[in-house]
């Protein structure tokens, strides 16, 4: 009860105070260990053995994540060592279900509100979250004579639950942001990593959550903006973008691997020495270099 | 003693020795000795291109080469190379020679699809011979 009323309270709507913890409340509804999904990489997946075919990505998506390895690799696939970064895996999740919960008014910027059911299944249990971002796209590249200011209002609905545990109030999380519309405007990041860490790191099965953007011509840019039809285009539904970091042996780790090349000569019992000479490196180093001479 | 010189020359022996380009053959390293090769494939030759969409190309390389007998210096090969060989000239043939294997990798960034039609950027390591050695 303690838990539900919790939840509750974050449930009226009240903005997510930033030390919140409000999933601390939620245990792992499924608690099966996800480690046996890990993917060995280059082993022939076995739903292509099973003669079941692999769904085909959404081209739209396809394209961004093309664009993103190109802007990451080398045409050889060589990584680009000006990208220094913690995540050495990108997923791009399209949602698996999608449906309209309210049409919404083009002519005055409310857009229609979108249940999406996202499936982390892809996600291995040794991926671990460190940045989460909604991308959206428009259904036609438009051009924005202005600048737009849009409201985006995320709704988190619990996972259908078995009938044993208490159905839990779903909760809201209010985002404002502004979003600056230009000529060919190709995609709209939203950064949802407070959002949804809890629910990844819970090993959820799968994201259930309600979108709707309200947007309106900033006054601020044009204070003629008031009067004028104002044609808001409508958003394709969103894709989920999560950065990760794949703690298993077989993915690079560039923290790691720059770490120990920097010093080739350090094995970690000599890290420890380095640790306890009371000089620090430098002193070390001069050290050793006598014990050479020597 | 241009008479012993011009003798000597008619000596088969000290002819070959006098033809300096045979002279320095033995110094030179063997031509096929252990290095890096290139071999470039598509990811649709290796039957993955039905789920891996980029890179388009791959080199993974690869060593090949016969593994000189001062390998130390050349590949920062233990001594047990060394002892390997000697092993295998002087006392049974039955050992095999070193080896000419690869010392260093580099990662591959590659773009995949997953069995749910979701995407996935990934940098595998290991998938880039970068340096040979003789083992």
């Amino acid at each position: 009860s303690q838990a539900s009323n919790g939840e509750a309270q974050i449930a009226a709507g009240a903005e997510l105070e930033p030390e919140a913890e409000p999933w601390s409340l939620l245990q792992s509804q499924d608690g099966r260990d996800r480690s046996g999904l890990l993917p060995s990489p280059f082993n022939v997946p076995s739903d292509e053995q099973g003669g079941t075919r692999r769904l085909q990505p959404d081209s739209r998506a396809l394209r961004y994540m093309k664009r993103l390895y190109k802007a990451y690799a080398t045409k050889e696939g060589i990584p680009k060592s000006d990208r220094h970064h913690l995540y050495n895996t990108i997923r791009l999740l399209t949602p698996c279900a999608q449906h309209r919960q309210t049409l919404g008014n083009q002519m005055t910027g409310i857009l229609p509100s979108l249940d999406l059911l996202f499936n982390l299944d892809s996600v291995p249990a040794l991926e671990h979250l460190l940045k989460s971002v909604f991308l959206y796209t428009f259904n036609n590249s438009v051009s924005f004579p202005s600048a737009v200011k849009c409201m985006c209002n995320m709704m988190i609905m619990e996972p259908k639950s078995s009938s044993k545990t208490v159905p839990r109030a779903p909760y809201s999380f209010t985002f404002n942001s502004k979003f600056e519309f230009r000529k060919k405007h190709k995609w709209i990041e939203i950064d949802v990593t407070t959002l949804l860490q809890p629910l990844v790191a819970s090993k959820k099965q799968s994201i259930h959550m309600s979108v709707n953007f309200t947007c309106e011509k900033d006054q601020l840019q044009h204070p003629s903006a008031k009067d004028g039809p104002f044609n808001m285009p409508l958003l394709v539904p969103p894709s989920l973008l999560l950065y990760l970091n794949d703690t298993s042996a077989q993915v690079y780790h560039r923290w790691y691997s720059l770490h120990y090349k920097r010093r080739p000569s350090q094995s970690p019992d000599q890290k420890t020495g380095l640790a306890t000479h009371p000089m620090g490196e430098e002193a070390a180093e001069c050290g050793r270099a006598s014990r050479h001479r020597r | 003693g241009q008479e012993t010189a011009s003798s000597k020359l008619k000596d088969p022996l000290v002819a070959a020795s006098f033809n300096l380009s045979e002279y320095f053959k033995q110094f030179l390293f063997p031509q096929n000795e252990c290095e890096l090769h290139d071999f470039r494939l598509s990811f649709s030759q290796l039957k993955w291109d039905n789920w891996i969409v980029a890179p388009s190309r791959y080199n993974p390389r690869y060593c090949k080469g016969d593994c000189p007998r001062a390998v130390g210096h050349r590949y920062g090969s233990p001594v047990h190379t060394m002892v390997q060989n000697i092993i295998y000239e002087k006392l049974d043939s039955s050992v095999p020679r070193p080896s000419c294997i690869p010392a260093k990798y580099s990662p591959l960034s590659v773009l995949a699809i997953e069995p749910d039609g979701s995407i996935a950027y990934k940098v595998y390591e290991d998938m880039i011979a970068t340096k040979c050695t003789c083992r």
